[in-house]
């Protein structure tokens, strides 16, 4: 309400006597909006001109350096297409970082709120500032490196403006920095993934994947584990749409821009600016129906929340964690915290949006039996040919590759006394050795089935405990570093 | 050396798979010749 009463006052900075005060004394904290990998996001009056802000509450024993690097480019922006900073404090152990306030939150958020996902009209408008953020940012010789639909905010007006700028990065960085830094994997362009060096249209890469994620609710490769979706980025072709045929020529036209693989070939924010998809684009008005949809659901949330909670007489945290059900925004730029968000992201929206359709294992296995059918065009010439021959006794002779699998089935069963003992073999381990995959072969077709689907839990489990093998490792090393810095 | 080991548990993973996908496919095309 303050923001429309308020619709042309445009904070630019805090003012000095602002500065010096405590923070509690210049704000009001309204609202928690979100939960970041490295702190929390609060919505606040400023007490000043009873502006609203967002308030960013980083504890001083995160990456200050990632934090830092966040402000000082932030600070050195000023761009209508990029969130604002107002200045920061520091309150006991944490730091308050006073930003600009997007009232309706990520587009992801959108998404999720109304479990619906974009038009190609939105998408046009949305993209339409992202890219002018974009061109401004590479303008300044600055790359984001972790453009996706969570980190675009909407203002009340539908205006889109570039957000977390925790991983960007300036082209100056040393190689060695830039190998460092890891965006979210599904948005990732090859060039990242590969660690060949890369510079500004990575991003555009990355908006591409966002386009998509605008327009089906999910980056492609999202039902894959993340890690397994780095090894396939820069092997496959660019992705596409799941299903092209829903969307204009012009659309599609502008993702496969964006998704060129070879990053030379790839088009800037500039030129894509003249693309005739976001030539045609509409005014920010085109996202008004949609914001409204999400901030009254939101409301209702909270307000049901709200309710909820005093009939159950619940105690005071349980409001904050009902509105963070409702209003959490986006994951922060850490790399796991990022890497859960899409997975639930994809996993609610799975469940009940129309366009989720795929499933990674059936997706898999029908493109798998579509290289199998190519395979056995010869195969299948050669039986019609034996088919024909046999057909006057009226018994089909056998396929070949039928008496192939028999034949290795036998074998099989022979070496594992049959299959019986394959079977528990293969159960005492997590994953055969490399070529040592003879119990696949007297499994039933339900039997590999289950073994298809719990790979995934398998390999994370493997992840994780090689994880956290190394952060032990680490621990020690970081312990040293932290009782140097203290003695300093 | 992290990222290694890393690398070549999806590795592992990413041969399983195929290797599990191959034979479901073999499977379900016999199962068809013979339906």
């Amino acid at each position: 309400v303050q923001m429309r009463n308020n619709p042309r006052r445009q904070l630019k900075k805090l003012s000095e006597d602002s500065l010096t005060k405590q923070p509690e004394e210049v704000f009001d904290v309204l609202e928690k909006l979100g939960e970041g990998s490295y702190g929390c996001v609060f919505k606040a009056n400023y007490k000043e001109t009873g502006e609203i802000v967002a308030i960013k509450q980083v504890p001083v024993e995160s990456d200050l350096q990632e934090i830092i690097k966040e402000i000082s480019i932030m600070q050195q922006c000023n761009s209508p297409h990029v969130v604002r900073y107002y200045g920061s404090y520091f309150k006991n152990s944490d730091l308050w970082i006073v930003m600009e306030y997007c009232g309706a939150g990520s587009v992801s958020d959108i998404i999720r709120i109304r479990n619906k996902t974009l038009s190609e009209e939105e998408i046009a408008t949305v993209v339409h500032s992202t890219l002018k953020g974009l061109e401004y940012l590479h303008f300044m010789r600055k790359i984001h490196r972790d453009i996706k639909a969570g980190n675009i905010l909407l203002n009340a007006e539908g205006q889109a403006k570039l957000a977390d700028f925790g991983v960007a990065g300036q082209l100056t960085d040393t190689m060695a920095k830039r190998n460092t830094v890891i965006g979210t994997p599904f948005w990732m362009a090859p060039e990242v993934i590969q660690e060949i060096g890369y510079n500004c249209v990575a991003d555009i890469w990355s908006l591409g994947i966002t386009a998509i994620e605008m327009a089906e609710g999910k980056p492609p490769y999202a039902d894959i584990h993340p890690m397994r979706a780095i090894f396939m980025i820069p092997t496959n072709p660019p992705p596409t749409f799941r299903n092209p045929d829903l969307w204009s020529e012009n659309f599609r036209d502008f993702v496969s821009q964006c998704l060129v693989k070879n990053p030379e070939n790839r088009a800037t924010a500039t030129q894509l600016l003249q693309h005739p998809f976001i030539k045609s684009a509409k005014p920010n008005s085109v996202l008004k129906s949609m914001i409204t949809d999400a901030m009254e659901i939101k409301l209702k949330k909270q307000e049901e929340a709200l309710q909820r909670e005093q009939e159950a007489e619940d105690e005071d945290n349980s409001d904050e964690d009902e509105v963070d059900q409702g209003t959490m925004v986006r994951a922060g730029t850490g790399d796991s915290g990022t890497i859960r968000a899409a997975g639930s992201l994809a996993r609610s929206l799975s469940d009940t949006c129309r366009t989720m359709i795929e499933h990674e294992d059936t997706g898999t296995m029908q493109s798998q039996l579509g290289t199998m059918v190519i395979n056995s065009d010869e195969e299948d010439e050669e039986e019609c040919g034996t088919m024909k021959r046999r057909d006057e006794t009226m018994q089909p002779v056998k396929p070949s590759f039928l008496e192939y699998f028999e034949q290795k089935e036998k074998e099989a069963n022979i070496q594992n006394d049959g299959g019986r003992k394959g079977e528990n073999h293969a159960d005492n381990r997590k994953l055969p050795l490399d070529g040592d995959l003879e119990g696949v072969m007297t499994w039933s077709v339900e039997e590999l089935r289950k073994r298809l689907a719990s790979l995934d839990p398998q390999m994370e489990q493997e992840i994780e405990e090689i994880r956290q093998r190394y952060q032990a490792k680490r621990q020690p090393i970081l312990d040293a570093i932290q009782a140097k810095k203290r003695l300093q | 050396l992290f990222m290694k080991e890393l690398e070549h548990i999806v590795k592992s993973y990413e041969a399983y798979r195929r290797a599990l996908l191959s034979e479901a496919d073999a499977r379900s095309q016999r199962q068809q010749w013979y339906s």
